[in-house]
């Protein structure tokens, strides 16, 4: 109890205090939250996937992961915020509570732990994983061109010393197997949300293509009633689109392979870069960022709870 | 542990699509040992370049003289960096 509450959620924490972090979450809800190993990293540190849950039997659930380009801190810093929000206000908030009565949220709060660990102790610049690539002095691939969906195609590089490098195959990256095989086995996800930052984006599949999605029109309008949500508390604006009209051409990304494999609720978030600052957003900073994302992410969640599919 | 004593991050906002595909065409150049923060994708989102100290000069000369605005979003990368880790190491003590 003491150490949930003296935890400081607006400031950065190196891997270990958050892995802690989390059992205190656990062991202060333990109705509501578990923490499952869903498989090591490269440099085989465990990934943990913390799922909110009250009860029945593989639920319709929603998937949230923050972190998979490491160096974006603020995400996963919104990423603990947010799944500390889910466990205090589970009970008390009448719209959470329903969706936790229905659904489950599994949340991935740390994607890249290798990357992580690395931007603490070695270069705070890093995004990709730290896998060797053989042949190459290089190390490391991007995790979001590594997911099969249109994997090497356009705006991926084939180059191991590139930052956008896709690997050698699709979900060669263990960090990104480890989710695809949680997902698939669980085969009854409705959502899945993955946060970056940043320039203030959200964004829905494709990457890969500049084509639209069967659902554009409903993932498009979701998204601006989402974004609208976030507006309202500081003023922080958004763009809302397709990944490949409104930034890139991006392959390999892990939106576009969730809604191909029919996750339909699918949406990336670029997080705020209010003052300038880029990846190196001030941690008094952190609360506003996770706060006005909550917002948005809690009307996503509240939508897919109410249209069933 | 890297350290970015001296390194630049720009903003710069394009405005035609000649100067997107300048921009462009200095992403796939290696020599500079550019990180680009935000890629040059629109006219309507800015592009953020992390530039090493020793290549400062040669790129501000080269959007100067193309005619590319641009401005100095962090002047010391590691500044922002040391700061970030002593809030941490703060925090850590607390």
């Amino acid at each position: 109890e003491r150490s949930t509450r003296s935890f400081n959620f607006g400031s950065y924490h190196p891997i270990e205090t958050i892995y802690s972090w989390m059992d205190t979450l656990v062991a202060q809800h333990p109705k509501l939250v578990t923490k499952q190993e869903i498989g090591r990293s490269y440099e085989n540190r465990p990934m943990y996937v913390l799922k909110f849950s009250t009860g029945g039997n593989n639920r319709p659930a929603i998937w949230m992961d923050t972190g998979i380009h490491s160096r974006e801190w603020v995400s996963q810093a919104t990423g603990v915020w947010t799944a500390n929000k889910i466990a205090t206000d589970y009970g008390t908030d009448a719209s959470l509570t329903s969706l936790l009565n229905t659904m489950d949220i599994y949340m991935l709060l740390l994607a890249n732990p290798d990357g992580y660990a690395y931007t603490h102790s070695n270069d705070r610049m890093w995004r990709k994983t730290r896998s060797k690539n053989s042949g190459s002095v290089c190390r490391g691939v991007d995790p979001n061109r590594n997911w099969n969906a249109g994997f090497g195609g356009p705006g991926a590089s084939r180059n191991p010393c590139s930052d956008s490098y896709h690997g050698p195959s699709a979900h060669s990256e263990i960090e990104v197997k480890n989710v695809v095989d949680l997902v698939r086995n669980h085969g009854n996800f409705k959502s899945f949300i993955s946060v970056h930052a940043y320039s203030q984006l959200l964004m829905y599949p494709y990457g890969y293509s500049c084509k639209s999605v069967p659902h554009q029109s409903e993932l498009d309008s979701v998204g601006r009633a989402a974004v609208q949500k976030l507006t309202s508390l500081y003023g922080t604006r958004y763009k809302v689109g397709s990944i490949c009209n409104i930034i890139y051409q991006a392959s390999g990304g892990s939106i576009d392979w969730s809604y191909d494999i029919g996750i339909k609720y699918s949406f990336a978030f670029e997080l705020r870069d209010t003052g300038r600052y880029g990846f190196i957003l001030p941690a008094n900073q952190i609360i506003p960022t996770a706060s006005e994302t909550w917002l948005a992410l809690k009307h996503v969640m509240e939508y897919v709870r109410d249209h069933p599919y | 542990e890297r350290l970015f004593v001296g390194e630049q991050v720009l903003r710069v906002n394009v405005e035609s699509e000649e100067q997107m595909q300048l921009l462009q065409a200095l992403e796939t150049q290696e020599e500079w040992e550019l990180d680009f923060w935000l890629h040059p994708v629109s006219t309507e989102l800015p592009v953020d370049i992390r530039v090493p100290r020793s290549s400062v000069s040669a790129v501000t000369e080269f959007l100067s003289a193309h005619g590319i605005p641009y401005s100095v979003i962090i002047n010391n990368l590691q500044e922002l960096l040391d700061e970030e880790k002593a809030e941490m190491m703060e925090n850590q003590m607390k």
